[in-house]
């Protein structure tokens, strides 16, 4: 059976914010390592892939491996009745027709339990490979979302111009242009505000901006986001959480005719 | 802008 316990109901409620809108059916696949997904959107474009590892639980058991499909709007709908700091618990049987999630209190005796429904999902897995990317920028996730929100107001687009004098966003469209600028920079005080620019070789890689404000959802998890390019590979977006457990997303990018 | 690749594309089925 599993069972595993956060200390803190926002972790899940806020990943499977994060995610919802881009993917609607999957599996959350339990093993004693811990609870992994991975889905593409519908149209094969972009994929979430989600690691939660079972040091991010306390406890957390698994003793066979468990695929529990869900239907992510319907989990949302659950996962509503949880308070941020409620301690929330994931059970199920070995081979389950429900996931049972208990919410507690911290600060009273108040405890919730709902049961949801579980579907069969077979889904496609693809293999990921090992990239070393020729570009690697960490920068605060909440400028990552104000450069594509700001720059998705002129067009569907976005080229991303990493070389060693900073990173470069930039988009065309039907009233004019935009373009941000990065560098390096560090701020002692305010890790969280540091811009970290790595480059083994200069990229430039063309992405479309609905599916990058989309992954943006995803800021509320942690202050920083990790974005690695190559040319002619597919976009990393990283939210690193505790305990190395992670929220990705890769990005097909946009190729020329 | 260039068309929209695939993710399949790069990313084999397991």
């Amino acid at each position: 059976m599993l069972e595993a316990k956060l200390d803190q109901a926002s972790i899940l409620k806020k990943v499977v914010d994060a995610i919802k809108d881009l993917v609607q059916d999957c599996n959350f696949d339990c093993n004693d390592s811990g609870i992994a997904l991975q889905a593409m959107d519908n149209s094969h474009v972009a994929l979430v892939s989600m690691a939660l590892k079972a040091e991010s639980f306390q406890p957390y058991r698994c003793d066979r491996n468990i695929a529990l499909g869900l239907n992510l709007t319907s989990l949302t709908k659950v996962l509503r009745a949880a308070q941020n700091e409620d301690m929330l618990t994931l059970r199920a049987e070995d081979a389950p027709d429900s996931l049972n999630l208990v919410f507690e209190s911290k600060a009273d005796d108040r405890i919730s339990e709902y049961d949801l429904k579980l579907m069969d999902i077979d889904q496609e897995h693809l293999g990921i490979p090992e990239t070393e990317y020729a570009a690697t920028i960490t920068l605060p996730s909440s400028e990552f979302r104000r450069i594509c929100t700001d720059l998705m107001a002129l067009s569907e687009s976005v080229t991303i111009d990493a070389s060693k004098d900073g990173v470069k966003f930039s988009c065309t469209g039907d009233i004019g242009n935009g373009a941000v600028t990065l560098r390096s920079h560090t701020n002692v005080d305010k890790p969280e505000l540091n811009v970290d620019i790595e480059l083994s070789e200069p990229v430039s890689l063309t992405f479309s901006l609905k599916y990058l404000v989309n992954f943006c959802k995803a800021s509320a998890l942690s202050h920083q986001v990790k974005i690695c390019l190559s040319n002619e590979v597919p976009l990393l977006v990283e939210y690193a959480l505790e305990n190395q457990s992670h929220l990705r997303f890769y990005l097909a990018p946009k190729i020329g005719d | 802008e260039g068309t929209q690749s695939n993710i399949t594309r790069y990313f084999e089925g397991a």
